[in-house]
């Protein structure tokens, strides 16, 4: 059987709340290490990769590696059903058809079940091979949202341009050009709030801004976001979860033809 | 003109 209870269950409604507009159905493979789900986008542009490590449960068992396919829409309306402050345990046989989700109050007066069918998912796993990025920049996570919101009043693209003189995120459209800098701060050491630049090379590239707002749906989740971006490669977004794991998302940029 | 790349250009079927 598995069965995985996380104590502080709203970290599962804000991971659902990263996902849902991305991607459609995916596999949470669940085996000893955690649960993990890597998916795309239906027009492949981007990809998630997520994974919630074992010991961020209390407890967990995991007595066979399972796949539970599942359509996130229906998991994201359940998920809504589990107050903030439940905690959540997501139980299910070793040979599922569904799974159970379900919802303790703190003081345990209210225990809600929710059963969910699940579905038979083709997977396409890709392989992220180890990359030497140029530049690997990190922010505050809220910083990075309200950029991306700002500059997609300007433009549908935005272009990242990394030196040693900082970061600047561009936008040009009909009604004109946003350029917002970011120099990095002067203390080095990677507190909250703090901007932090690893240049190994000069960098630009442009990325849709409309996939980047999704990814952005993680801010939540954690205070700071890591962007890591090399030469005609996708752009990695990391969001580190303390005491549980990342959610990484991937997004191919836009070439000029 | 800006041509959008798809992820299965960089990375392989594991």
């Amino acid at each position: 059987m598995f069965e995985a209870r996380l104590v502080q269950g709203s970290l599962m409604k804000k991971f659902m709340e990263a996902i849902k507009d991305l991607v459609k159905e995916a596999n949470w493979d669940c085996t000893g290490t955690g649960i993990s789900l890597q998916a795309m986008d239906t027009s492949h542009v981007s990809l998630v990769s997520l994974l919630l490590r074992s010991d961020g449960f209390d407890p967990y068992r995991c007595d066979r590696n399972i796949s539970l396919g599942i359509n996130m829409e229906s998991m994201a309306k359940i998920m809504k059903c589990a107050s903030n402050d439940d905690v959540i345990t997501i139980r299910s046989e070793d040979h599922p058809d569904n799974v159970t989700f379900v919802f303790e109050s703190p003081n345990q007066e209210k225990v809600c079940d929710y059963e969910m069918k699940l579905m038979d998912i083709d997977s396409e796993h890709l392989g992220i091979p180890d990359t030497e990025y140029d530049a690997i920049i990190s922010m505050p996570a809220s910083e990075f949202q309200r950029i991306c919101r700002d500059l997609s009043n300007i433009g549908d693209s935005v272009k990242i341009t990394c030196n040693k003189d900082g970061v600047q995120f561009s936008a040009q459209g009909d009604t004109g050009i946003g350029k917002i800098a970011l120099k990095q701060n002067a203390v080095i050491d990677k507190e909250d709030g703090q901007v932090s630049i690893e240049l190994n090379d000069p960098v630009s590239l442009t990325f849709a801004l409309r996939y980047l707002t999704f990814f952005t749906k993680a801010t939540p989740l954690a205070s700071t976001v890591t962007l890591s971006v090399s030469a005609k490669n996708p752009v990695a977004v990391e969001y580190r979860v303390d005491d549980i794991g990342y959610i990484r998302y991937y997004l191919a940029p836009k070439i000029e033809e | 003109l800006l041509i959008q790349q798809g992820m299965k250009s960089f990375y392989q079927f594991a």
